[in-house]
């Protein structure tokens, strides 16, 4: 038989070669990509996130630009690579997206699930709840300066039953956004390792000043509450390192 | 520093990009839309091992201590590895209802060198 090599018109063979040595390549990279983000597999997208839920979390924390053809750019990767001698220190932001649980008949309750998949390892450095208060049209003119007092619940998570208390009075002159610091029963969350954070939102004042906290409502995705989290990697001595 | 390009096969960076669309992974990875896999591959002859600035490591340092005292350390090849790295970030979405943005450090390879 002819030797690959030599046989020009036996060339056939190398596109298939090539094309295999490709493939291999890409699976290695994926594995590389999954790995460093400390995944055993791409995640199973089973429910998408609501573009307008998306689109507003991104744009509040500058955390994407959304350009006219829906591509997402992160600023910080505009182009060019970060350099940096020192270790860089691997930092995570998680944007969760509040849903409600159908058994719990409470219109004031709401809930995220932080997952662990690729968040192994992490220490919270700050958590904040952004929620959305809708000003509805006034009937009288006392309710211009809306004075509300805000009460967030967060269940302890593993305690079962206690509810700790964020409680913040806001002065709404418009409709918007307000952040509501959760670091502590977030951080206690991923310490139990329990990534469900079940909250209660009570609003003292609300209806006099005819205003309202949009929870998750189905038509009105662009205001859904999210969490943000900012975490980085905890100490090196809990992560295996590779020889 | 050297860019593959087909025409020497000493140490170099082959660039080396993929579209996350053309595999199938542009539902869950919101940006950046592609992933340059550079890798390092090529020849280390001993003139070129030990390059001096950012190539240089202490496996060089070793080598040329070797060399120093008239002992060749014949089996110490130097080898094509990645001299300088850098951070990527990503936003891509969990299994969860979540958004993720990672800046993941040393990901992308900037530049190869004999060490």
């Amino acid at each position: 038989a002819v030797s690959q090599e030599t046989c020009a018109s036996c060339g056939i063979g190398k596109p298939e070669e090539s094309a295999r040595v490709d493939a291999d390549f890409v699976e290695a990279v994926k594995r590389h990509i999954l790995n460093r983000l400390q995944m055993r597999e791409r995640p199973n997208i089973t429910q998408p996130i609501p573009k307008a839920a998306m689109v507003t979390a991104l744009k509040k924390l500058h955390a994407g630009k959304v350009r006219e053809d829906g591509r997402v750019e992160i600023p910080s990767l505009d182009g060019h690579a970060v350099h940096s001698n020192e270790t860089p220190e691997e930092t995570s932001e998680i944007i969760s997206f509040a849903e409600a649980d159908e058994q719990q008949s409470s219109q004031s309750s709401l809930y995220f699930v932080i997952s662990n998949e690729g968040n192994q390892n992490l220490y919270v450095t700050q958590a904040n709840l952004w929620l959305y208060f809708k000003l509805l049209p006034s009937s009288s003119e006392k309710s211009a300066r809306r004075k509300v007092t805000v009460k967030v619940f967060c269940q302890e998570p593993g305690t079962g039953g206690r509810w700790n208390l964020v409680e913040k009075r806001l002065e709404l002159k418009r409709s918007g956004w307000h952040t509501f610091p959760l670091t502590e029963a977030v951080r206690a969350a991923f310490a139990t390792g329990d990534r469900r954070q079940d909250l209660d939102v009570r609003c003292e004042g609300c209806e006099a000043a005819s205003a309202l906290p949009v929870l998750v409502a189905p038509d009105d995705e662009a205001h859904r509450p999210f969490l943000v989290v900012q975490a980085r990697q905890a100490d090196n001595k809990h992560r295996i390192r590779k020889r | 520093g050297l860019e593959c390009d087909g025409t020497s096969s000493l140490c170099c960076r082959q660039q080396f990009y993929i579209d996350f669309r053309l595999i199938g992974w542009n539902d869950w990875i919101i940006a950046p839309s592609g992933y340059f896999g550079n890798y390092c591959e090529g020849s280390c002859p001993a003139y070129m091992a030990g390059v001096p600035g950012s190539a240089s490591s202490f496996h060089t340092a070793v080598v040329n201590q070797y060399r120093m005292r008239g002992m060749s350390p014949g089996s110490m090849n130097s080898c094509c590895i990645p001299t300088k790295l850098s951070t990527m970030s990503m936003l891509y979405f969990d299994d969860e209802y979540n958004i993720v943005k990672r800046d993941v450090p040393n990901m992308i390879v900037e530049e190869c060198g004999c060490a």
